[in-house]
């Protein structure tokens, strides 16, 4: 059987709200080391890719690798369900047809179980080569969330270029153009509100903002996002989810016609 | 500008 167990319920509705605007579906592959999540958006512009680890859980058993289909929508309304404070389990037998979200209030005095149907999903992974990256930014994640949603009033697309002078990112449209530069702060008095740039070659890269904007829904999970890019490779922007994994999101840079 | 699709970059396994 699988049985994972979270004390925080919170977490997951989080990496739920995460990737619902994303994905209508995906294939949760549950083993013994955890849970990996690896699915594209319908477009097939930008890819998912969440880790969560075993031994992150409150409990957890895994007695056979598991390909678990499941529609992200539902599972958003079933987490919705879910106390601020509840315990959830999730909970599945071998060949399952259905997986079970078990809620329990923290004083034990309150039990929902939800049952969802699994999809059947066609198998489909990617294999991600390890890259070395020319500019790796590391920032407050509500500061980019902020500056993809104030950007995406000028354009439909931002550009990001990166110097040893900082990090600008930059739109234009028909109403005018506006731009954002944040230069390295390492002496921010909290470490979640540092900018820190490693930059081995200046880039500039472009990103649509509709797929940017559904990245900084993972503000929440993580203090810090990290942006990694190379020249005509997509970028990663990762969110840490506490001790337990990540959630890394990929996008394919835009390109001149 | 035109957009590129992801999987364009990734092997498929």
């Amino acid at each position: 059987m699988f049985e994972a167990r979270l004390v925080q319920s919170a977490i997951l509705k989080k990496v739920l709200d995460a990737v619902k605007d994303l994905l209508t579906e995906a294939t949760f592959e549950c083993s013994d080391s955890g849970i990996q999540v690896q699915a594209m958006d319908s477009a097939h512009v930008s890819l998912v890719s969440l880790n969560l680890r075993s031994d992150g859980f409150d409990k957890y058993r895994c007695d056979r690798n598991l390909s678990m289909g499941m529609s992200i929508s539902c599972m958003s309304k079933i987490l919705r369900c879910a106390g601020a404070e509840d315990t959830v389990t999730l909970r599945a037998w071998d060949n399952p047809e259905s997986i079970t979200f078990i809620f329990e209030s923290p004083n034990k005095d309150k039990l929902a179980e939800y049952e969802m149907k699994l999809i059947n999903m066609d198998q489909e992974h990617l294999g991600i080569p390890e890259t070395s990256y020319s500019c790796v930014i590391k920032m407050p994640s509500g500061e980019f969330s902020r500056i993809c949603r104030d950007l995406s009033q000028f354009g439909e697309s931002i550009t990001f270029a990166c110097s040893k002078e900082g990090i600008k990112f930059s739109a234009s449209g028909d109403y005018g153009s506006a731009n954002i530069k944040l230069v390295q702060n390492t002496d921010a008095d909290k470490e979640e509100e540092a900018v820190v740039i490693d930059m081995q070659e200046p880039l500039k890269l472009t990103f649509a903002c509709r797929y940017l904007n559904c990245f900084v829904k993972a503000g929440p999970l993580c203090n810090q996002v990290q942006l990694s890019m190379s020249d005509d490779v997509p970028l990663v922007c990762e969110y840490k989810i506490g001790d337990i994994g990540h959630i890394k999101y990929y996008l394919a840079p835009k390109i001149d016609d | 500008m035109s957009q590129r699709s992801i999987d364009s970059f990734f092997t498929r396994i």
